[in-house]
């Protein structure tokens, strides 16, 4: 394993511990689109489901667990627990699941590496991952006064991304045959989307200023 | 294995 991918699966844990951490402690989940956590859950749901077949590490096994873990209990957290789902902004949280889902389900249908359940499913985690913050993106645009602990998470899911597409080119060069069309694609998509938000964090880090994006 | 090298990663 390099640094890149090291430092991007660090990215995302930090990431989602940030996220706990403003649902446990502040009880709050104000900013969080549920839509996206929704999302997640079900990309890690489809994606994980080799936890059964195959072993590759230790490492790889307790990631897993720790991603799956922590996406139900958010979702858990934003729709059941009795003080953090007051906090939830239901009216501006509105992006359909299907808008989503179903392209996603379709494409992997059409581009996948063999007909076979588990790696449809594989290809199908991959599209709605690369999507899957577009709810969370729109519900910041609406709220626009961003609170430090969103903006935080939603940068380090960016930077994470970011992470792994260093961790691809670097794959590249050093293995042989590492050429993986279906994730490198869905990847940058992902990636891309961030590129706007990356632009008014960064503005607002120079200016010292509360992160607010333009209406 | 070129066809599984991504599958390694999370």
């Amino acid at each position: 394993m390099n640094i890149f991918r090291l430092a991007g699966d660090l990215t995302h844990l930090a990431s989602v511990l940030v996220l706990l951490l403003k649902i446990h402690t502040i009880k709050s989940c104000a900013g969080i689109s549920l839509k996206t956590q929704e999302l997640y859950a079900i990309v890690f749901a489809t994606r994980y489901l080799d936890l059964f077949t195959t072993y590759i590490s230790l490492y790889n096994t307790l990631m897993k667990l720790i991603f799956l873990g922590s996406s139900f209990s958010i979702v858990w957290y934003i729709r059941k627990h009795k003080i953090v789902r007051r906090s939830y902004d239901k009216d501006q949280d509105t992006f359909r699941h299907y808008f989503i889902v179903l392209p996603c389900f379709v494409l992997a249908l059409i581009i996948h590496e063999k007909f076979t359940v588990r790696e449809v499913l594989w290809a199908f985690s991959l599209y709605l991952e690369a999507v899957a913050i577009l709810p969370q993106l729109v519900l910041l645009q609406r709220t626009r006064n961003i609170d430090n602990l969103t903006g935080q998470y939603v940068f380090l899911l960016g930077a994470y991304r970011a992470l792994y597409i260093l961790n691809w080119i670097y794959r590249y060069f050093t293995e042989p045959h590492f050429v993986h069309w279906i994730t490198w694609i869905s990847g940058l998509v992902q990636t891309l989307l961030y590129a706007d938000f990356f632009y008014y964090y960064f503005q607002s880090m120079k200016n010292n200023g509360k992160l607010q994006l333009p209406a | 294995n070129p066809k599984t090298a991504a599958k390694d990663e999370l």
